[in-house]
């Protein structure tokens, strides 16, 4: 659960940089 | 949610957890009779190993005597290790308990309860469960244990709770110290009252028709309280004296005769024939009681009957030791309601957790669909999870996602 929230955030974090 | 069981003793505590669905990852306790009967009953975890020096010192004394912070050293890390969401255990309770002699705060097993604290305050999971003696809330150890857990930053809930209203007939007494780190006072209560059995157990209903009416068990003390019971009743609290006293004869009390005459049942007293009334002060054999066997104490104390007390290879344990296990183990029945209580305080959480307004982007879930290929079922997890996990940094007001990552770990 708490890797699929890091993971959210992850892909939020990548998008930005994209 | 990865669990820690100290003083795990043969695995009360445990079983009840895993029935719960939770993953020990760690047992820890001083006995090696206990351990080994542990982990034959749990294969896939191995308790970890006492260290030698203790090993050395425990055959020496047979008894745990100095609690000293070198333990503490050498424990917290281990069980740091492991990570734990949860650290369980019942610290020895004899200095308290009612039963037997009583060192009170004066005891040198008292320091164990207080290093259950130092241990747990140290590795800091976000919950902990400590079981003990009612007795133990009424000591300066008690004052010493809940400062040093509020101190670090537990809600706590403490309560007393019977065994019976849990799947135990035992009519046993247990204290309940639950913590969660950041929250209120009281937090597991209303879960405790939800995983409250309906039916309260009898002996009859664990031990079977088969055992007869009545089941006795030796008094503790002299004076007025009875060694006989029903079995349609709940029985004493079993401890490792339960099945002992059955050598020397037994002299019987009013109360006792009160529930012979209730059944109806004859026993035979020394010297009188089969048509003779038991009166109080008749001596009987108490050879010949229904006493129960180990295995019967153990059912009554709600381990299942696959319990393996006899781990292969190894010294087997003795008769004592067996019932020292038992008489000190957490019913795995309570344990496993404490367990599901965790649960259900968890999922109940969860659902309060706010709905966040979501702040993203449209662009993001596009670039999910397009760039990652995501399907829609994934990109509504990413939307739910990433909502979830922005509430949790969401008091930070935190705008760049990077930042809200760097938050968020």
């Amino acid at each position: 659960d708490q890797a699929a929230m890091r993971e959210a955030m992850y892909l939020a974090y990548e998008w930005s940089q994209a | 949610m990865k669990v820690v069981d100290l003083f795990c003793g043969c695995g009360g505590f445990s079983h009840g957890m895993r029935k719960a669905g939770y993953n020990i990852v760690g047992a820890f306790d001083f006995k090696p009779e206990a351990l080994a009967v542990h982990a034959a009953n749990n294969p896939a975890l191995g308790p970890s190993p006492m260290p030698k020096w203790m090993a050395h010192r425990y055959r020496k004394k047979r008894e745990f005597v100095h609690a000293d912070l070198g333990n503490l050293l050498q424990w917290v890390p281990e069980i740091s290790q492991l990570k734990p969401d949860v650290i369980v255990g019942g610290p020895p309770c004899q200095p308290f308990s009612p039963f037997g002699r009583r060192g009170g705060d004066n005891d040198e097993k008292s320091l164990l309860s207080l290093a259950f604290t130092i241990i747990t305050t140290s590795v800091h999971p976000r919950f902990f469960i400590m079981e003990n003696v009612p007795e133990l809330q009424k000591t300066e150890t008690f004052r010493k244990v809940t400062e040093l857990f509020r101190n670090s930053g537990y809600g706590l809930t403490q309560r007393v709770v019977t065994t019976s209203d849990y799947g135990s007939p035992q009519n046993r007494n247990r204290l309940i110290l639950a913590g969660c780190v950041g929250e209120t006072d009281g937090w597991l209560n209303e879960y405790l009252d939800q995983t409250r059995h309906e039916h309260k157990p009898v002996i009859r209903d664990v031990l079977g028709e088969g055992f007869g009416p009545l089941f006795f068990r030796r008094g503790h003390y002299a004076g007025q309280r009875r060694s006989f019971f029903r079995t349609d009743e709940r029985c004493p609290t079993i401890t490792s004296t339960t099945g002992r006293g059955t050598r020397s004869p037994y002299v019987l009390r009013p109360a006792d005769i009160r529930v012979l005459r209730s059944v109806g049942e004859g026993i035979t007293v020394l010297g009188k024939g089969p048509d003779y009334v038991p009166q109080a002060g008749d001596t009987i054999p108490a050879r010949n009681l229904p006493v129960g066997g180990q295995e019967e104490l153990a059912l009554l104390a709600s381990f299942p009957a696959n319990w393996k007390w006899a781990p292969e290879g190894g010294r087997a344990p003795t008769k004592a030791d067996v019932m020292q296990m038992i008489g000190n183990a957490v019913p795995p029945t309570l344990s496993e309601a404490v367990g599901e209580s965790l649960r259900l305080y968890r999922i109940g959480k969860m659902e309060e957790t706010p709905d966040v307004p979501d702040s993203i982007h449209p662009l993001f879930y596009e670039w999910l669909r397009d760039d990652k290929a995501f399907d829609e079922t994934r990109i509504e997890s990413v939307r739910r999870h990433g909502a979830r996990a922005r509430a949790l940094v969401a008091p930070r007001a935190l705008s760049m996602p990077e930042q809200e990552l760097k938050a968020f770990d």
